[in-house]
């Protein structure tokens, strides 16, 4: 059966759709058939960055792999209850088509919460959460005492995702594998990094969530959008960027992260 | 008559609630009265950020110059249209009060497009966009060349700006100054960095924004927001955070950004 990740956070600029796209090529090129769902309707940074791939490939006359995409177009009723109610159905049948023929499907959920976000976090087997090593991007998953950094309740983005976690044990008798990482860490920052990583061991115990290594602040990970490609694409899509340490690097953290994930059908 | 700063930008994460609060600090510590107001109504990370600040002020028996701010809640009508016209009331309501005391009136606008974000949009003095040094970021202002890096037609965020410019004119008879500035910029990245900012700079020409000097990726800007403080209250609150290199450039690149806004009462 198709497994389905849903890359959440409800903050803004998390890094939510740069790790939708690494991971979506990493699978594919470990042979997987992904599927794509891009849920922040009006950006659309997910779908965009594989349409930018696609005119590449074009232009170029590469073969590059790309996945099945699914587009979704908010409801225009202007009842709430009607509106929802066609953004459910509309949400379940993009799902079960892609389910017939992908091994993974790859969400990229907005940075809001909107209703397709919560029914995807409803039914994700693996939630991915990137988060800025910051207590800005903190403040959403749980409050922090000022004076001892000791993590206190759960904040607004903990409470929907726990929200999801109920209903799908509710309706499909599982469970869901919420996964969080650091992501556009500094190298120069040793106190704040400190602080948000002991915050996010302690929060991780308290409400149930994997910690996996993140990614650096990495100029490879957004330098390569407009051409719709990733490092992993770098040899054979005719651009001209060289292989850096930085690069090397940046291919060593994807690794890390999916060995972390323990996604099934894959070797480390 | 008190001048309105939106800080806005549709894409999440570029720097709004950051800068919004640098500059309600910067202004206040020159004397002005600031309002403010976030729209970001479910985060609310500028509301935070402001009660973490008068949570530190009772806890350590600080005066630290605070805005007033005015907090504005979603309709929960089920009738759009109706919750609109709710919306579009309060949102009048606020502004003229805080413009009966406030020199300058702060406001952090969602990452996302809101009603209550284009109200806010049409109503700006100056609307100040922060951006991430990135083609991701780059997209929702204007599409590029993947091969020349030419700038192509506006996107989302750059013609939500336009009709609120000409809704202002149309209804204030009066126009704004959108400034763009880059933010998180990283002191590693060279020919990403040239191509985001030739790119800038050839859309201000077009679209009509002014470039200002941009924030660096500094943890300064971002390591304070439990206490409520920014770099500028640092003398004064106690805190045990030391002056460093990178603060007195921080406290430059606030400054350098405040003379090219050239706000209304201010002397450079
Ligand atoms: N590891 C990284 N290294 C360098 N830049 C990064 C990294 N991750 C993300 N970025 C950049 O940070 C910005 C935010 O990333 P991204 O758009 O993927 O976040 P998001 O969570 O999808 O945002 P939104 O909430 O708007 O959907 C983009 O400009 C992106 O290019
Ligand atoms: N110049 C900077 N240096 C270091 N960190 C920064 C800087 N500017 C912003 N940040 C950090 O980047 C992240 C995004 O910033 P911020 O929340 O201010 O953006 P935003 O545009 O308000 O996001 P949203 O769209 O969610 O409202 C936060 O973790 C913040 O602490
Ligand atoms: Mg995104
Ligand atoms: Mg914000």
């Amino acid at each position: 059966a198709a497994h389905v990740i849903v890359v959440g956070n409800e903050k803004g600029g998390a890094g939510k759709s740069t790790v939708a796209m690494h991971l979506a090529v990493a699978l594919m090129r470990m042979g997987k058939t992904v599927g794509a769902i891009d849920l922040d309707l009006r950006q659309r940074t997910f779908g965009r960055y594989l349409a930018n791939r696609t005119q590449w490939c074009e232009k170029r006359g590469l073969d590059l792999p790309r996945p099945h995409e699914i587009i979704l177009t908010p409801s225009t009723l202007r009842d709430l209850d009607l509106a929802e109610a066609e953004e459910t159905d509309r949400f379940s049948d993009a799902l079960s088509d892609l389910k017939t023929r992908c091994d993974f499907i790859l969400i990229d959920a907005p940075g809001a919460d909107t209703l397709y976000s919560r029914l995807a976090h409803a039914s994700a087997d693996t939630v991915i959460t990137p988060v800025n090593d910051s207590f800005i991007d903190f403040d959403l998953l749980a409050e922090i005492d000022p004076e001892t950094y000791q993590v206190g309740k759960p904040s607004l983005y903990s409470e929907m995702v726990w929200e999801c976690r109920k209903q799908k044990a509710a309706t499909q008798k599982r469970s869901i594998d919420w996964v969080v990482m650091r992501n556009r860490v500094s190298m120069l920052d040793a106190r704040n990094k400190r602080r948000v990583g002991e915050g996010l061991k302690m929060l991780s115990q308290r409400i149930g969530f994997r910690l996996a290594p993140g990614f650096a602040e990495r100029v490879i990970y957004r330098e390569l959008f407009p051409l719709g490609l990733t490092l992993l694409d770098l040899t054979e899509s005719g651009s001209t960027v060289t292989f850096t340490m930085s690069h090397v690097a940046a291919r060593q953290e994807l690794r890390d992260l999916l060995i972390v994930l323990k996604l099934p059908g894959l070797e480390g």
